[in-house]
């Protein structure tokens, strides 16, 4: 037996919308560590990792471990239903083939329950090191989206660089070049607005810029984003989830052939 | 001419 209750519902349809771009279909596993997934993209060259801590729900129960395979659209289309400001209650049973939503308006007037179909996957999981990076870039959420879409529409590539000038963003492409430096700045009104650039060594590495515009669809979760890198390690970028854990994106490099 | 690696180059399968 398996029950989840999140007041803030619209969190969950924010997770769901910034996983599906990258990932059609995933198993999300339940323990009382709470409700995680860990997916690749259908080529491999991404990965996300996502954690809900048992803590942050209003009610979590998870009698025993129970993994459930679901098609992130297919959520999204129950999930869409439910009101902003709804409460959402997840439920699902051992052996069970589906699961079900419950949406409550914030004054109970009304209550709606969705049945969603579970499928099979044969999800490969991976371990993932501990590593200590050479670079961890902290900026604001929207900046970094604006970047990834501005340098996507000239370039399919985008090399991040950090120096102790501060990080840089360059691309090249038919039209041309851009280079996009955000320097450390910590001298804002809210802590939010803040880019800090912690280097232990220069860093650079090329990127597939579709991946990282993909990554950006998880922007509502977080107002800063978390960009580590390291040479010969995929970078990671993390949007934290306030109260509950985040959702990592780690997409390996290019190299020069 | 780059060339994309895979993330599971990287992180072993357990």
């Amino acid at each position: 037996m398996l029950e989840l209750r999140l007041v803030q519902g619209s969190l969950l349809k924010k997770v769901v919308d910034a996983i599906r771009d990258l990932v059609n279909d995933a198993s999300f596993d339940c323990s009382a560590t709470g409700f995680s997934l860990q997916a690749m993209d259908s080529s491999h060259v991404a990965l996300v990792a996502l954690l809900l801590r048992s803590e942050g729900f209003d009610h979590y129960r998870c009698d025993r471990n129970i993994s459930m395979g679901m098609n992130l659209n297919n959520m999204a289309k129950m999930l869409r239903c439910a009101g902003n400001d709804d409460i959402i209650t997840f439920k699902g049973d051992d052996g069970s083939d589906t699961v079900s939503f419950m949406f409550e308006s914030p004054t109970q007037d009304k209550i709606s329950d969705f049945e969603m179909k579970l499928m099979d996957i044969d999800s490969e999981r991976l371990g993932i090191p501990e590593a200590k990076y050479q670079a961890i870039v902290r900026m604001p959420s929207t900046e970094f989206a604006r970047i990834c879409k501005d340098l996507g529409s000239i370039g399919d590539t985008v090399v991040i660089s950090v120096t102790k000038e501060g990080v840089k963003f360059s691309t090249r492409g038919d039209i041309g070049s851009a280079n996009i430096v955000c320097r450390q700045n910590t001298d804002v009104d809210k802590p939010e607005q803040a880019t800090t650039v912690e280097m232990n060594d220069p860093v650079s590495l090329t990127f597939a810029l579709r991946y990282m515009n993909s990554f950006t669809k998880a922007t509502p979760l977080s107002n800063q984003v978390t960009i580590s890198l390291s040479s010969e390690l995929p970078v990671v970028v993390e949007y934290k989830i306030a109260e509950m854990g985040y959702v990592r994106f780690y997409l390996a490099p290019k190299i020069e052939e | 001419k780059r060339l994309q690696l895979n993330i599971t180059e990287f992180f072993p399968s357990t």
